[in-house]
């Protein structure tokens, strides 16, 4: 399972 | 945050008001790709969908929505408002060559497998090849305004900057996105030849660039 960092960028 | 990407958002949001000011002021779209915009806020609309989902930071939101609005304004300004002044033949970049390769290419190379997953790929990889037909029809005219190269320049420096952000962010957090990376660089290329011809002719001389 890939755990997914949150897109902080634009 | 650092220096790099806060310069480079801001570039990104320079561009784009000079484009809809261009606009909204001289009450016409000539020279301007509609596709190019029609693109761009497909860009935002896909990659944007974390709104909804996930909160970043107060700046990552207002961001967020100022440009999808401004995308849309835009695209309202050269399709509905300012339609007559919309040179279409002159418009002619065939756009299904873009989006089917680049969905395809979102199906096959991402992070996940779902659906938001799939939809920013989508998002990252059209905005490296968004303004394909803008080029395409500067290149098919053999010229532009000179507000609309500044539009174009500003909208390469921000690709510039963010090349730079993910080099300090490699270097001081160990952040790697390949995907963003890798489309981050292609789309940088194609502006190199419009620099040249920005350095070497608009700042140069005045008025409107043409080509050789």
């Amino acid at each position: 399972q890939i755990i997914l960092k949150k897109k902080d960028e634009l | 945050m650092n220096i790099f990407r806060l310069l480079g958002d801001m570039c990104h949001l320079v561009a784009i008001i000079i484009l809809f000011l261009k606009i909204w002021r001289s009450k016409s779209c000539a020279g301007i790709s509609g596709k190019s915009q029609v693109l761009f806020a497909l860009v935002f609309t896909t990659r944007y969908l974390d709104l909804f989902t996930s909160f970043i930071s107060v700046y990552n939101t207002v961001m967020k929505v100022v440009f999808l609005v401004l995308a849309y304004a835009t695209v309202y300004l050269i399709y509905l408002r300012f339609r007559s002044t919309y040179n279409s033949e002159s418009d002619s970049f065939r756009v299904e060559f873009l989006l089917v390769p680049v969905a395809g290419l979102s199906f096959l190379e991402n992070y996940a497998f779902a659906p938001l997953e799939i939809l920013w790929t989508f998002s990252i990889y059209l905005e490296s090849v968004a303004i394909l037909p803008q080029l395409f029809m500067i290149t098919k005219t053999g010229e532009a305004e000179s507000i609309t190269t500044h539009y174009l320049f500003f909208l390469g420096l921000y690709r510039a900057l963010y090349l730079a952000n993910w080099v300090w962010r490699y270097h001081t957090e160990g952040f790697f996105d390949q995907i963003a990376v890798v489309s981050g660089v292609v789309q940088t290329i194609f502006y190199c030849d419009f620099f040249y011809l920005y350095f070497t002719k608009v700042l140069r001389g005045s008025g409107k660039m043409t080509l050789p």
